[in-house]
């Protein structure tokens, strides 16, 4: 159920990024958070980078998805 | 630089993104 929660929240953001509900994100739409996120140009673009594993320009929901899982759980366990 | 915060680092942007999402959901209802 964890992981439920996890994939319904991830796509509740990734739909927040995606405003015209194309199914990915571009570095475009990152940009257009400025203002609604406390984060600087620079730091949506590094989210951008950071989320973009294969370096396409393009942010899928699995993308997405990884990333938020590792913000979620990536943290090593003691 | 001693002015360096964790969310300068890949990791704490990322936190720190995904943080802010989730008050926004929280924060607005």
């Amino acid at each position: 159920t964890g992981q439920d929660g996890m994939l319904g929240k991830a796509h509740e953001f990734f739909q927040i990024c995606d405003i015209e509900d194309k199914g990915f994100i571009t570095r475009r739409d990152m940009q257009r958070l400025h203002g609604e996120l406390p984060l600087s140009l620079d730091e949506l673009e590094k989210v951008f980078d950071t989320l973009d594993a294969d370096g396409n320009g393009y942010l899928t929901l699995e993308e997405f998805t990884t990333g938020f899982s590792q913000f979620l759980f990536g943290e090593r366990i003691p | 630089d001693p002015n360096m915060k964790a969310g300068t680092t890949s990791e704490g942007v990322l936190a720190n993104f995904f943080n802010s999402l989730l008050s926004k959901k929280t924060g607005s209802p």
